[in-house]
């Protein structure tokens, strides 16, 4: 059931995720240079150090 | 916070306001970011994590748009929130799930699908939190949020919940969870849509009768997902939005989030100043996130969670209200996507020893400033607000009415002030 569903080109096009999520974006009026958030190789920049898991700041 | 008009009495040296990153724990190499802002009023304020839905959209959304301490204007400055929750809560915004906001990995098999990678997160992050903040480790604390989190909340209560009773770390004294205009039991309220439409005018009769054939096939699909389909999850998805995009076929330009609104070809908000003011270079360097990108809303995490979608979270949420957490579900009156009659419906279905009590019990008014402001039924645990003037976004439409929706529901108090009403509804 699930299979034939999804190879029928009636639910292909406007019904994918893809399409929604675009959608959404351009319903707010966003512009996202990225579709995620993912850096090359693990870099430390958040400021973890010493084996600590969270690195805050105060905002001033 | 550079750029940030203070006035109101607060010294910019020591607002309560802080950023930072956790590398989470059972990831490759994930970070979760968040904001914390302590309360205007009292460190004793419960604190209360706000999940913005989507999904993949990220918690700057809300902050800046809805119930945060500033909102932005448009000389780029920020501006106080009279009706901040933080007014009533020390709050905490968390960009997720990872991938979105300023939330970030190196490695894509750190990208969630399901509840159990988001609650898990959210979990370890609570207790990397707490770790980092015992001093407000006793506070009640809430778990609150909006659209797709209506996934994510019951989700992540019974996490914290589950972990509480099996001692896994530092307790956390959930109080209760709320969710407003959330996406929770996706087959009640996927056959709600034709309901609403037609009871607000979007569709017709014979509209109506036509798009209500696809629903059996939906329920159908919906079953067929489960708790652990796949396939079948996405076959459901694509299935059950037929109904939505069917009514929206008829309903034009008509803004979803808040029907009384039209969109503009694509566009409905424009949220786009907050893109903007992250962007600046002075406050990238204040909240510490250097070149890191900022993903406003992740069309690729937006489709991990594609299986889940049609997940129904309801099922969890009995267990939770018999050991006395509480749950509000709240509803603005305007908004089709994830409207009042389909949360109100399920919200009615649930299971448990109140169930009786709950569904027989009065409808009251909530009153704010003297002026009717939602329709609210409660028993016990349990409340179901349905908010007048709102649509999608409440805290946006309705800032003070949802702050002191806030404040009466973590004091307790929201049943007892609501005016007594003998206009027992029956529910549609």
């Amino acid at each position: 059931f699930s299979s034939a569903l999804l190879l029928d080109p009636r639910f292909a096009g406007s019904h994918f995720p893809s399409v929604h999520a675009e959608k959404l974006i351009r319903q707010l009026n966003l512009s996202p240079k990225e579709d995620l958030n993912v850096v090359k190789g693990g870099d430390g920049s958040s400021g973890l150090a010493g084996g600590k898991r969270i690195a805050e700041r105060k905002l001033r | 916070f550079p750029n940030f008009g203070v006035g109101s009495g607060f010294s910019v040296d020591d607002l309560g306001h802080h950023a930072g990153y956790y590398k989470l724990d059972h990831s490759h190499d994930a970070r979760l970011f968040y904001f914390f802002f302590e309360s205007r009023n009292s460190k004793n304020d419960p604190i209360v994590i706000w999940l913005t839905g989507g999904p993949g959209c990220s918690s700057e959304l809300a902050m800046f748009y809805e119930n945060g301490p500033f909102a932005i204007a448009d000389n780029m400055t920020l501006v106080w929130n009279e009706h901040g929750w933080d007014k009533a809560s020390n709050l905490l915004y968390v960009d997720q799930p990872v991938g979105t906001g300023f939330s970030y990995t190196s490695d894509r098999r750190d990208i969630r699908h399901n509840e159990d990678g988001v609650s898990n997160d959210l979990y370890d992050f609570l207790q990397a939190f707490f770790a980092e903040h015992p001093e407000f480790a006793k506070n009640d604390f809430y778990i609150t949020g909006e659209s797709y989190a209506g996934h994510y909340i019951p989700a992540f209560a019974a996490r914290v919940h589950r972990g509480n009773k099996a001692k896994e770390g530092i307790h956390i004294n959930l109080k209760g969870f709320a969710i407003g205009n959330g996406l929770t039991d996706p087959a009640i309220q996927y056959k709600a849509y034709t309901d609403y439409a037609l009871d607000m005018g979007i569709i017709k009769q014979a509209q109506y009768n036509r798009i209500n054939k696809i629903v059996p096939v939906c329920e159908t699909a919906i079953k067929l997902c489960g708790t652990d389909g796949t396939l079948s999850c996405m076959a459901s998805y694509f299935v059950c939005n037929t109904i939505f995009s069917s009514i929206m076929a008829l309903a034009g330009d008509t803004n979803y989030y808040d029907i009384r609104k039209k969109c503009e070809g694509s566009l409905c908000y424009d949220f786009s100043n907050m893109e903007k003011f992250l962007s600046q270079k002075s406050v990238r360097e204040a909240l510490g996130v250097g070149d890191i990108d900022f993903v406003s809303c992740s069309p690729t995490v937006y489709q991990a969670m594609l299986v889940d979608w049609m997940r129904n979270l309801e099922v969890g949420i009995p267990t939770l209200l018999e050991d006395g957490i509480k749950l509000l579900v709240y509803a603005g009156e305007y908004d089709l996507i994830c409207n009042w009659l389909g949360n109100s419906r399920w919200v009615h279905a649930m299971e448990w020893s109140g169930k009786k009590k709950f569904v027989d019990s009065s409808e009251v008014t909530f009153e704010v400033d003297g002026v009717e402001a939602g329709v609210l039924k409660s028993y016990g645990p349990l409340s179901f607000m349905k908010v007048h003037d709102a649509g999608h976004m409440v805290p946006m439409d309705q800032p003070k009415a949802s702050l002191e929706m806030l404040k009466q529901w973590t004091q307790g108090k929201l049943s007892t002030t609501a005016t007594e009403e003998e206009n027992s509804v029956a529910e549609m």
